[in-house]
């Protein structure tokens, strides 16, 4: 009964660890597809417009935001050299990374939201490597729940 | 019940590890891939894109790049919040996304 | 006083680490001297959800 016991709680700890990283794996696919599909974009602009963007219109990743209502006075100090900064909100604000706004722009398919269409689908299929497929598949209708062992 | 639950657990183990050797492959790909330089100079969003990304217009967006490991701290004093970013590898780049 | 920090600087990191941040500053009730009593529904709107 003991050692029972004891194999319950490791399958117990194994599923929550299998769980955590079957996340970070959903969010990892995410990130490649939806940088990759930034770069297909962006790569077809500038060859449609024969050049590439004016340097103030664009920013390169990394890069993070803030942003806040436009009621809000900040307070802002920088240090000379531009290595410390300090800013005081009044207000609320909410602070996001790239990726996130990649996906707010609807680079990752919708697959952050399980809502991809078949057409989407394909193409983010197109964009990972095999053994990811099934994963992607998986992902278009909602979180990934299940590990595939070979590549089909 | 034991043999049973023997089984699974070594199932899961299985399961387990192919999901950390996705995990590091995936980690690779997309360092190589952010690396890559081509993609550096495709690697960069417009400012109307992050306009699109706020559906209400009285959204201020405050673009923040930094060098790696700038550190951020946000801190909850008597009054408002305080964010602070210290850079220990370069100059901190902070602007505001233009309306138009 | 609460305090988070993160390191910023690099793209990719884990999709989560600003949600601490954002749900302390938004869970607090900012009724600061400057608005009287700050009305919610004037706070900033939602983000855009797909």
């Amino acid at each position: 009964a003991q050692e029972c016991q004891n194999l319950e709680v490791e399958r117990q700890r194994r599923l929550e660890r299998i769980k955590q990283k079957q996340g970070q794996l959903q969010e990892l696919i995410l990130q490649q597809i939806a940088f990759k599909r930034l770069v297909q974009r962006n790569r077809a602009a500038e060859q449609h417009a024969g050049r590439a963007p004016p340097p103030n219109s664009v920013i390169n990743l990394p890069f993070i935001i803030v942003n806040t209502s436009k009621r809000t006075v900040i307070d802002c100090s920088i240090s000379n050299d531009k290595f410390e900064y300090l800013f005081n909100f009044d207000n609320m604000f909410e602070i996001h990374d790239d990726i996130e706004v990649l996906k707010r722009m609807g680079m990752a398919c919708g697959l952050e939201a399980g809502r991809c269409s078949p057409e989407d689908l394909k193409e983010a299929r197109a964009l990972v490597p095999k053994a990811l497929e099934p994963y992607v598949t998986e992902m278009a209708t909602g979180p990934i729940t299940n590990v595939y062992m070979t590549g089909a | 019940f034991y043999q049973d639950l023997q089984k699974e657990v070594s199932e899961l183990t299985e399961a387990e590890e192919k999901l950390d050797e996705l995990i590091t492959k995936c980690n690779l790909q997309l360092k190589l891939l952010t690396e890559d330089t081509q993609n550096k100079k495709l690697g960069y969003v417009m400012c109307q894109d992050l306009r699109r990304s706020f559906d209400s217009p009285d959204q201020l967006v405050i673009v923040i790049r930094a060098p790696a490991e700038t550190q951020m701290q946000v801190s909850e004093p008597s009054e408002g919040y305080q964010v602070s970013l210290k850079s220990t590898q370069g100059p901190i780049d902070v602007f505001l996304c233009p309306e138009n | 006083r609460t305090r988070i920090l993160v390191s910023i600087g690099e793209s990719f990191g884990t999709s989560d680490k600003f949600q601490k941040i954002n749900a302390m500053v938004n869970s607090r009730d900012w009724s600061l001297k400057r608005y009287g009593c700050f009305d919610r529904n004037s706070a900033s709107k939602p983000l855009k959800r797909l």
